[in-house]
């Protein structure tokens, strides 16, 4: 399909089956086109994409085909981000940040999964008020469910049978806590997630000596002990 | 345009290896 049919089959208003198989079709695609094709889908084609989560996060009870359809989603966002134009889009475009914020979800841990890694990925390559518009995104999806800030995220490194997300939310935790140029800021960021259950966790999370997880633990220990010395 | 791909790609190597975080640092 051209990046314009593309354009027209999500605007027809697709779903179930029928929509799995056009954003596998538009994954594969984004990732094997050219950037002139994913530039071309883009003008109309994120603005679709994005009505297509919300609408999906909006339903009350999600089947497993919506779940499908939104992991789906989120591989196509990323897919559409791996070029220059697609990451300044999304870093443009605040409603992205807040829909892929409400799409964390730690009990679909291969997802959330991909959706931690894309918010730090923003986070670090995101100009100075980026991480003020995800710090935005994530307290206004948190509040929607009547849930502390930074709670889904700990949750996330509390699944010890996904060892992936468990390294991605340590990274994303880092990307966080890393970003505010003032010192005062990260150490209250830090100390919020330590606040959260982090703290609880930490020497969980190092006895189980995964290398990657023990360099993300790591980077948390060494800014830690920078800031303690900059205080 | 080959060199405007894997942007993505790299960011996330880079969160990884933990070399993002270093860059920061400095």
């Amino acid at each position: 399909l051209s990046s314009q049919e593309y354009v027209h089959e999500l605007r027809s208003g697709i779903s179930d089956e029928k929509l799995l198989n056009c954003l596998e079709s538009l994954r594969i695609s984004l990732t094997s086109n050219p950037v002139s094709w994913v530039n071309n889908f883009g003008h109309e084609g994120l603005g679709l994409l994005l009505d297509v989560l919300e609408k999906l996060l909006d339903k009350k009870q999600q089947e497993n085909i919506d779940k499908k359809n939104q992991y789906k989603l989120i591989q196509c966002l990323k897919a559409f981000m791996n070029n220059k134009f697609g990451l300044q889009r999304i870093l443009e475009d605040e409603r992205s940040l807040l829909l892929l914020a409400r799409a964390i979800d730690p009990k679909q841990p291969n997802m959330m999964t991909e959706i931690v890694k894309i918010l730090s990925a923003i986070c670090i390559v995101g100009e100075e008020n980026i991480l003020d518009k995800l710090l935005g995104a994530i307290t206004t999806a948190a509040e929607r469910n009547n849930r502390e800030r930074f709670s889904p995220i700990v949750e996330g490194l509390e699944n010890h049978e996904a060892l992936q997300l468990q390294v991605a939310c340590m990274q994303f935790i880092n990307a966080l806590v890393t970003s505010p140029y003032e010192l005062d800021f990260r150490i209250h960021l830090r100390n919020e997630f330590l606040r959260s259950g982090l703290k609880t966790m930490l020497p969980d999370l190092k006895e189980k000596e995964n290398d990657e997880l023990d360099i993300q633990l790591k980077v948390f220990d060494e800014n830690k002990e920078d800031d303690l010395t900059e205080l | 345009e080959g060199d405007e791909t894997g942007v993505m790609d790299n960011l996330l190597e880079a969160l990884q290896s933990g070399a993002a975080f270093r860059d920061r640092r400095k």
